[in-house]
Order: C-alpha cells, then sequence, then structure tokens
C-alpha cells in the first residue's frame, strides 16, 4: 500500500507546489519510489520539474477520461525514483464536468493501477476547495497543509481544517492531517516569528519541527526545472526540506 | 460614470488583495469616492480592513441574491471616502450556483446601483478562474494583473492574457487591461531583477512603471485591520500604492 498525500490549502502562493515537488524529490533521494502527481491546472509541479507547459491535454487529464493505459500517464523525471503525472490547462475544463458528476471519487480509482508500486504519492493542488481539490482530498488519505509564516494565511487554516473535517464524514472517512508545515519563514521579521509561534501554540501536535526559511535558491530551482537536490544540494532549503521528508516518513510509520 | 477595475490573476499569492486594499485606500485618501468590492470566498481584503470574518451571508452574497435593498451590503470603512462590500465563506457555495445558470452577468448588474456614486469601484478576486473570477472579468471594464517577481508567477501570465482574450470577445467586449503590476519586488536577489525586467521587456505598454517593493510593512498591515495609508503612512509601501494610484488615475483619463 503506498502513502497517498495531499498537499492542500486554499490561500494562494503559500508553498504547496515548491513542498509537492521539493519532498517528492527528497523522498525518492532517499530511496522511496515516488509518484509526483499535479492537480493544479497551472501545471508549477509540472513546469517545476523541467517539463514544457503542454496546451495539449496530457497526464492527469487522459487518466480521467480513461484515454490510453493508466501508465501511459506517467513520465520519469531526471531523479532517479521519482515519476510524475504531469498536469495541462485543459484540467479546467474537466472541472466542470467532474463538478457535475456526484461521483468525486474519480481521482482516487484513477490512482488505484499505482497503489502499492510506490512507496509515497504526492498530489499538489489548486488554490481553491473547487471540485478538483476536493477530489484530491477524497484521494489521499493523509494531508499536509502548508502555512505561510503571514497573516493572511494563518487566518484561512481554521476555515480549511472545518472543510477537512467534513469531508472526512461525508466522502473519506480515512482522511487525517499529516500535519502543518510553516513556510517562507523570514527570521529578520517579528511578523513571521509571530506567526510560527502562533502556528506552533494553536495546534501543538499537528505542526511539523521543521520550518521551511525564506530562501531565494527555492525560488530560483523552478526557473531551471530542477528540484532543490539537484539545483543546490547543499542549500539550507535542500537540507530543510529532507528534515521534512524524515519527519513524514516517522510519522507515516506510526500510523 | 465609476471606472470599475477588477484584480485578477489565477496564480495564488502575488497581491491581489495588498493591491486592491491599498490602491483603494490610496484613491480614497487622494479625495475619490471608492468602493471596494471582495469578491474572494476566503474574505481577505474584508479582514485587511479590519471586519471579523463572518460565517453569516452578508455583504455581496446578499446582493448576489437579491436579499434587502442593495444599499444595505454596503459598509463604511475608518478611511474617508472608502466603502466595502464585504465577503463570506458562504460565498464559496453560490459559485456552484452560478456556474449551473447561464447568466454571467449577475455580478454587473448587481453592481448597477452603485455605478455612479463612486469613480472608483475596484473587484478584488480568488486565485483561479471559475465561475466568481470570470464574473468579476464581465463585471469590470478594466483589469490590473499582479505579477509577483518570481518564475511560476511570470508563467502563467501567458495563459491568463488568452483567457481574457477570450472573455473579451465572448462576454464583456468592452474589458481591456489597465496595466501588469510588478509585486513583492526583491532589489537583494537577481532573480527578482530578471522577472521585473522580463515583464517589462514583454508587455512594454502594458507595465506600469511603479514597481511594488517587497516590504514587511505591507504584510503587517492586515493583520491590524488597517490600509498602509492608516498602518504606516510615510512607508515605501505606502508610496508606491500612491504612485500607481497616480498611474491609474492618468491611465483612466486618457481612455
Ligand atoms: N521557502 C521559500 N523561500 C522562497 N521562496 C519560496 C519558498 N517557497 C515558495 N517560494 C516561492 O513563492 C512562490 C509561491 O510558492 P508556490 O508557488 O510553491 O505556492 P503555491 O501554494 O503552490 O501557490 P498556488 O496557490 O498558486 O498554487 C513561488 O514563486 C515560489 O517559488
Ligand atoms: N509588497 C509586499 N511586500 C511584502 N509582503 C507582501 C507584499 N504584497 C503582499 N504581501 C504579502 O504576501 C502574501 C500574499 O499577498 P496577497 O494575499 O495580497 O496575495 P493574493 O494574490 O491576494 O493571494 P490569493 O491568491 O490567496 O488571493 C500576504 O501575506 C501579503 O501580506
Ligand atoms: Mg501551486
Ligand atoms: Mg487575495
Amino acid at each position: 500500500m503506498s502513502h497517498v498525500i495531499s498537499v492542500v490549502n486554499q490561500k494562494g502562493g503559500v508553498g504547496k507546489t515548491t513542498t509537492a515537488v521539493n519532498l517528492a524529490a527528497c523522498l525518492a533521494e532517499w530511496g522511496h519510489k515516488t509518484l509526483l502527481v499535479d492537480v493544479d491546472p497551472q501545471a508549477n509541479a509540472t513546469s517545476g520539474l523541467g517539463f514544457p507547459l503542454n496546451e495539449r491535454p496530457q497526464g492527469l487529464y487522459k487518466l480521467l477520461t480513461e484515454e490510453g493505459e493508466p501508465t501511459q500517464a506517467v513520465v520519469p523525471t531526471k531523479t532517479p525514483n521519482l515519476d510524475l503525472i504531469p498536469s495541462c490547462a485543459a484540467l479546467a475544463g474537466l472541472e466542470v464536468e467532474l463538478a457535475q458528476s456526484e461521483h468525486r471519487a474519480e481521482m482516487r480509482e484513477a490512482l488505484m493501477p499505482f497503489n502499492g508500486s510506490y512507496s509515497f504519492i504526492i498530489l499538489d493542488s489548486p488554490p481553491s476547495l473547487g471540485v478538483l481539490t476536493v477530489s484530491a482530498l477524497v484521494a489521499a488519505q493523509l494531508l499536509i497543509i502548508p502555512v505561510q509564516s503571514e497573516y493572511y494565511a494563518l487566518e484561512g487554516l481554521k476555515h480549511l481544517l472545518r472543510t477537512i473535517e467534513l469531508i472526512r464524514q461525508s466522502l473519506n472517512p480515512s482522511l487525517r492531517v499529516l500535519g502543518l508545515l510553516r513556510t517562507m519563514h523570514d527570521t529578520r521579521t517579528t511578523l513571521s516569528h509571530q506567526v510560527v509561534r502562533d502556528v506552533e501554540q494553536f495546534f501543538p501536535t499537528l505542526v511539523f519541527k521543521t520550518v521551511i526559511p525564506r530562501t531565494v535558491r527555492l525560488a530560483e530551482a523552478p526557473s531551471y526545472g530542477e528540484p532543490i537536490t539537484v539545483y543546490d544540494p547543499r542549500s539550507s532549503g535542500a537540507q530543510a526540506y529532507r528534515a521534512l521528508a524524515q519527519e513524514v516518513v516517522e510519522r507515516c510509520q506510526k500510523l
């Protein structure tokens, strides 16, 4: 059985894609066979791993519309042990179709063929609580919630946790929060220290010990199409995501 | 006739809310009667101006469901000349209803009663190209597109401009881009300088001359429920948004 983890937060720009890509890369570097699934029509995780933005439907779109063999939706990446199911802009069009069908479990079923051939399946989701994100919440058993160390990101957290509880009760009873990840921590500002402390105070058992620093190397890496473990393996960003990978594996073992 | 301006970008966390709130505050400070409309169910613009997050339906939700008088949806803010139509989480529920109706012009019609009693009506939109954002694109004549000085934000720009062109052809022929606003510019990093230069090269006539610096004062202000003109009127963030307000007024006069 694979551990299926969705990275979610409806607040925009909090580090969902950066976390999905780099956590997946660190798990793969360590030797865990990992599949990254890009569920965002913006396809940032796809381009962040060096694949050009493709107007034509590909990857997850073909998987959800059952075109071709499921394994054809998967592409290998430059990182050993890391495969990708890419996204495309056309995925946004599916959102309307998925919304009309009562069946929220399409994505969970579409990913079934891959269950067992990977240790970890990581889903990157868009900044919304729409159908694609709900599908990712139904497909996963575990959630990682990146929280940017800023005011607006903290505000939306209570609403997100309530929504997750509703999904658990109605659509996916096995869903649980693996952890809250504090991201883009800027050690120079009191605001950032305040939010990092607040998250720990409000959610002491959920928060990961690892805090991801704000570092320009993490923002540069996607423009080279590389995860941080390839772009700058000895950087503080790479170390932080390796520490996160360690905590994720430990928490999964205790489940 | 009011100038109706929507602040849009499906990329998350690029500074849409920060721009909508602070541009509206600078226009009001200057003496222009301004109405800010929060079209995002996250209601960040609402809390950024000091109004508590309200679970009960209010503001734009009531306006779109035609409950009560339109003017009851408007609340005055602490800033003279600045009024707000607040958002609430329930607005997300309307998205499904709006999607099912063929009628994309609900928001444009709902805002008609306010046209003429304000010089500017500014709409803050969510990070998606869903029904609420499309409604804001149909309600507006002018668009401001914040572009964070980072790689992923630049990537999504071409797709956004194509989508806007489609909306202009099918739903709103008077729609035009007033300008691209470079935000969160960090003068210490080459990445930021590179993106700021790239945006100017690709879109020389669209880009605003004003570039908003990354400054912690802009990130702190919403936790006090104040626009930057009240929280720290002499800060570089306040100066930058005043310069933007000047450019916006000049461009509107030339239309
Ligand atoms: N720790 C960090 N340090 C510096 N920059 C970062 C860090 N994490 C993410 N970024 C940058 O911040 C921006 C937002 O991050 P990212 O795109 O990963 O967020 P997201 O939550 O996936 O956004 P969206 O809501 O649009 O999907 C990106 O430009 C990214 O490169
Ligand atoms: N110029 C700036 N300097 C420093 N911080 C900023 C600046 N502009 C915005 N921020 C901060 O960056 C974060 C993202 O900005 P904001 O919420 O305005 O973006 P958004 O595009 O509205 O996000 P969403 O996509 O979730 O609606 C916020 O925490 C905000 O306070
Ligand atoms: Mg993302
Ligand atoms: Mg916003």
